[in-house]
């Protein structure tokens, strides 16, 4: 059949049931395994900023989609939560199997007790499930939103820095096999559009990114005999 | 997915973008 947009809109909603289908909101063993191996267990404050996050967004969804529209945000809500918790513990996993592999190291602690990172990571799975169901449902069935809850509003909501989200979108998309070809270009845009203008914002960590890496450079300069 | 363009180099990761390594 040929492809209309509501078309495409539902294929993509079904592919993420489909996803959420073995969704599961506990962290497999293997993952365990992972957290155990810590100097520090990551597990309880992994478990509360999911929690954290998804008491946050069921708020600040509730309120942008207008009473009238509650239903469809709790159903929307509760779909998100699943995916993000399935999503997170997914990602991990897959991203610490390759981190294991790359760098052969096995305890992550540093990695998996870094906020910015787990809340970087929280925000691409909703902005993944927001992209799908947010533009998607006005599509199907005219939700009047009231508040544009396309990228960057689940930085706001999340009072994320936007070079702190483009760092995870790379390994995000590498471990998420099951994203489709739409979810990929619309996170591509999201780091076009980070780099274009929100990365330069006056209180990115950009800048002391690039800092460091020209103080970097300038120690490697230094250690350099001159007659070389 | 061959239509995205990874960009981190070898020796980048999540690790290193983090300041975890």
């Amino acid at each position: 059949l040929p492809q209309t947009p509501v078309r495409t809109a539902m294929n993509t909603i079904q592919q993420l049931m489909m996803n959420l289908n073995s969704a599961s909101d506990k962290p497999s063993d293997n993952l365990i395994s992972y957290f155990n191996n810590c100097t520090v267990n990551p597990t309880e404050g992994i478990l509360d900023r999911v929690e954290n996050v998804g008491r946050i967004f069921k708020e600040r969804f509730a309120k942008a989609v207008g009473q009238g529209c509650a239903e469809i945000g709790s159903q929307a809500t509760n779909i998100l939560i699943y995916c993000v918790f399935e999503s997170n513990y997914n990602f991990n996993f897959m991203n610490l199997l390759q981190e294991e592999e790359r760098l052969s190291v096995h305890n992550f602690s540093k990695l998996l007790n870094n906020n910015d990172f787990h809340m970087s990571l929280l925000a691409c799975a909703v902005e993944v499930v927001m992209a799908t169901y947010g533009r998607n449902a006005s599509q199907t069935d005219g939700m009047n939103i009231e508040t544009d809850l396309s990228f960057p509003w689940i930085l706001n909501v999340l009072d994320l820095k936007a070079f702190d989200f483009y760092k995870v979108i790379e390994s995000f998309i590498k471990a998420e096999p099951s994203l489709t070809r739409e979810m990929i270009k619309h996170l591509e845009r999201c780091e076009h559009r980070i780099m274009e203008s929100l990365a330069w914002q006056s209180d990115s960590p950009l800048f002391d990114h690039i800092k460091q890496s020209k103080e970097r450079e300038g120690q490697a300069d230094q250690s350099e005999p001159t007659c070389t | 997915p061959q239509d995205y363009h990874f960009g981190l180099e070898e020796g980048e990761g999540i690790s290193e973008l983090f300041d975890c390594d």
